[in-house]
């Protein structure tokens, strides 16, 4: 659903964040 | 199982994309759906976030968004 895929891109731009 | 998926999260399909255009995670994320890659959605996340720490892509903002792409 297309709020599952907002919480999966929230999710991964969080992990990126500390690496970026 | 894996032979049932018809789209691979892999690092050269992501590669693939990014040369392609700039992405966001929203738009990588609808490349590599769960229902067509047989992955969880935390194994997505995952995988996706290990293969872009890879490729370190450049980033840029275009309509205020954050996107990802590669030069050849």
């Amino acid at each position: 659903s297309n709020s599952e895929e907002d919480e999966m891109a929230a999710a991964l731009e969080a992990e990126l964040n500390d690496f970026m | 199982t894996p032979s049932s998926s018809d789209v691979q999260l892999t690092e050269e399909a992501v590669r693939r994309y990014l040369i392609r255009k700039p992405m966001t995670t929203k738009d990588l994320l609808k490349k590599f759906q769960t229902k067509r890659t047989g992955l969880s959605s935390e194994q997505t996340v995952n995988v996706l976030a290990q293969i872009l720490k890879r490729l370190n892509p450049e980033r840029k903002n275009i309509n205020d968004k954050m996107h990802f792409y590669l030069t050849e």
